[in-house]
């Protein structure tokens, strides 16, 4: 199975 | 005050063509180092970032930070009506809210201004860390673009694989699978061709995608990651900023997909990988 990750997961909030 | 003129309005609306269907609204931040955004699309897979320096524009003048709101479909409908080779000056008030775009022709007999509204957006803002990634590479943006549409056509991910020596896009479907490999060409062959011809003797040019797909690697470790082609074929829309892409690529990272835009900065996509769980 193939999940697609979240770009917020990478980057953090400023 | 903010006051920006860009004398080839053609690249704004260029600009705006290739990310407004990938992000509906967005604050443009307006600082003295130029006109930028960063913007996630709406799944919050993929992320956009504009940096257009103040240099890079005719006039420029911003008396103080400005975030200006906009619906970029909006605006794109505005920019459209500006010509391509029209001048186009965006304008605001501090505490305004309303953003004027005024069009030019190169004559300068037809003049005309265009105000559009602008919305507040509350949206986070990502810390993106500078990154040393384990490949990069450089390859004619027209080709990338023929990739991942035809790839799109078999499948709905791509799988890329960057060795030392070629970049392969692998995808499968229902109805079967298809490799593109794309061999890096020799040093050099990136930057400028020179070609000799019998009345002007040595002109340089760039080189066009039909002699070769012009793959540069740049490698640290052999990386193989997977991605939504539906997005990356909406990265393609900006394939007309520059004759080149560059991908950045590390393991587990989103890749980022990179277009130079000519003396004045770049558009930048971010895309998360899917994984295999």
């Amino acid at each position: 199975y193939v999940s697609q990750l979240h770009i917020s997961s990478f980057f953090r909030t400023e | 005050m903010f006051e920006a003129r860009i004398l080839q309005g053609s690249i704004l609306k260029k600009v705006l063509e290739s990310i407004k269907d990938l992000v509906t609204d967005a604050n443009f931040e307006c600082t003295a180092n130029g006109f930028a955004l960063q913007a996630m699309d709406s799944s919050h897979v993929s992320l956009v970032a504009l940096m257009l320096r103040s240099t890079g524009f005719d006039h420029y003048r911003c008396d103080r930070d400005v975030t200006m709101g906009m619906n970029l479909l909006n605006m794109s409908k505005m920019l459209k009506c500006a010509d391509n080779d029209d001048t186009i000056t965006m304008k605001a008030d501090d505490a305004g809210d309303v953003v004027t775009f005024m069009f030019e022709n190169p004559k300068a007999d037809k003049i005309s201004d265009f105000q559009m509204k602008l919305m507040d957006i509350d949206t986070e803002h990502l810390g993106i860390p500078d990154t040393e990634y384990e490949a990069t590479v450089k390859m004619s943006s027209n080709e990338f673009q023929r990739i991942c549409r035809d790839l799109s056509s078999i499948g709905d991910t791509v799988t890329i694989a960057v060795t030392k020596d070629s970049v392969k896009f692998t995808t499968s479907g229902d109805i079967g699978e298809a490799n593109i490999t794309c061999r890096r060409t020799s040093d050099g062959d990136m930057k400028e061709e020179k070609v000799k011809t019998e009345e002007d003797g040595e002109k340089v040019h760039n080189t066009k995608s039909s002699e070769g797909q012009n793959v540069d690697i740049d490698l640290q470790e052999p990386v193989t990651l997977t991605f939504a082609l539906r997005y990356l074929n909406s990265f393609c829309k900006a394939t007309s900023l520059c004759e080149n892409v560059r991908l950045q690529l590390s393991k587990e990272l989103p890749v980022v997909v990179q277009y130079l835009i000519e003396d004045m900065g770049y558009v930048r996509f971010y895309l998360a990988p899917k994984i295999e769980e």
